[in-house]
């Protein structure tokens, strides 16, 4: 079973 | 005051077909050196940044920087009502709360405005590190839309795997499985129309169709389409558009749980 990751992950908030 | 003027408003309404899927809304930040947007899907799986070059318009002035939010389901309906070919200017006053589009025919016999309302929108913008990545591929923007469609009908997911080889799509699902693998072009005619990668290390990740597919809404744009990866981080799918800037597209890949 695959899972989503978000961009949160690997980019932070400005 | 903000004013820019482009020769063909076609490009911008290619460029709103390409984003207005994933987005409803996004705030596009103007200055002198263009205008610039950037801005996630809802889920925050996705990302899309595009930047306009101020010289890719017949004339630019932004005397103070401006972040206009805009309701790109309304910005179409106003795109709808132009033609391809017309020149099209917008404007807005510093600090204004709405943006006028105004569109005139070649010959300048038929001219229109429309005045829209800009939004406030909370800006959640996304600090996206340099990355090297280890695998760049370029391949005609229309064979990517294909595999992308073709495949999408058997699952959900897409596996991309870059080799020295070439680079190898896959996807299965409930009645099998299917694989398009393309090796690098040796001779082609055209640059666009040839296939080329640049590998240090190879990579196998796997993305969702359904992200993919709307990335490939700005195919019209560019002949070409760059793929950027690195072993788990998100893939970069990028659009040139002539001479005016491009349209990035950042995907967070699926994992094994």
């Amino acid at each position: 079973n695959m899972t989503q990751r978000t961009l949160m992950s690997y980019f932070n908030k400005k | 005051m903000f004013e820019a003027r482009l020769l063909k408003s076609g490009q911008l309404k290619k460029i709103l077909e390409a984003i207005k899927e994933l987005l409803k809304e996004a705030t596009f930040d103007c200055s002198d050196s263009g205008i610039q947007l950037q801005a996630m899907d809802d889920a925050h799986v996705s990302l899309v940044s595009m930047c306009l070059k101020s010289t890719g318009f017949d004339k630019f002035r932004c005397d103070r920087n401006l972040s206009m939010g805009i309701n790109l389901e309304s910005m179409v309906k106003i795109m709808k009502c132009c033609s391809n070919d017309d020149i099209m200017t917008i404007k807005a006053q510093d600090n204004a709360d709405t943006l006028t589009i105004m569109f005139e025919t070649k010959n300048q016999e038929k001219m229109s405005d429309y005045e829209m309302k800009l939004m406030n929108l909370d800006q959640e913008h996304l600090g996206i590190p340099e990355t090297n990545y280890s695998c760049i591929i370029k391949m005609p923007s229309s064979e990517f839309a294909r595999i992308c469609r073709d495949l999408s009908q058997f699952g959900d997911s897409l596996v991309i795997a870059c080799t020295k080889e070439g680079v190898k799509f896959s996807t299965s699902g409930d009645i099998g499985s299917a694989n398009v693998k393309l090796s690098q072009t040796s001779t082609f005619d055209k640059e666009e129309e040839g296939v080329t990668i640049e590998m240090t290390q190879a990579v196998c990740l796997t993305f969702a169709c359904r992200y993919l597919n709307l990335f490939c809404k700005a195919t019209p744009l560019s002949t070409q389409v760059i793929l950027s990866m690195s072993g788990d981080v998100p893939l970069v799918v990028e659009y040139q558009i002539e001479e005016l800037g491009c349209i990035r597209y950042y995907l967070a890949p699926k994992i094994e749980e």
